[in-house]
């Protein structure tokens, strides 16, 4: 089967700004995350929006009943640092196998960014 | 505290499972009991 993919996800430094804390409920805490190196992308990114609804849901009750349902790998745009602290987005179809031996190369576990997607 | 959440997401019929950890000491290979 594919290799196991180890990430420390957090929220993007600079594009996560108080508003979109306050919105998402995000903490600015790194999240230690296990998966297989097929996952992609997209699958993290719909990850990441299937946990933060359950989080508020849990957090608020039935006061704002989140629809978990509505997850989508569309709400968070997932970044990547390189060398020269600058950050890369992440094609949402990349297998996160791809991307750690494309771009994080080093044995250790993936570091990667995540804030809400700007409609452009 | 060791606790492990577990999710499946499912993206075009491939489903993945998710597994998060509060802290890496002792799920990250390397670090601490695993």
């Amino acid at each position: 089967g594919a290799s196991e993919i180890e990430l420390v996800f957090c929220p993007h430094p600079t594009l996560m700004d108080k508003e979109d804390t306050v919105q998402t409920s995000v903490e600015f805490v790194p999240r230690y995350i296990k998966t297989s190196g097929n996952a992609t992308v997209d699958h993290l990114s719909k990850y990441l929006a299937v946990r933060l609804a359950l989080e508020e849901l849990r957090k608020n009750g039935e006061a704002s009943p989140v629809n978990v349902d509505a997850a989508s790998e569309k709400q968070y745009t997932i970044y990547i640092p390189t060398a020269n602290g600058q950050f890369t987005v992440l094609n949402g179809s990349f297998s996160l196998e791809l991307v750690s031996e494309k771009y994080w190369k080093v044995n250790k576990p993936m570091e990667l960014y995540f804030a809400p997607t700007k409609e452009h | 505290t060791g606790e492990v959440t577990v999710t499946d997401v499912t993206i075009n019929s491939l489903t993945v499972t998710f597994r998060e950890a509060l802290a890496a000491k002792g799920f990250f290979r390397g670090w601490g009991l695993e």
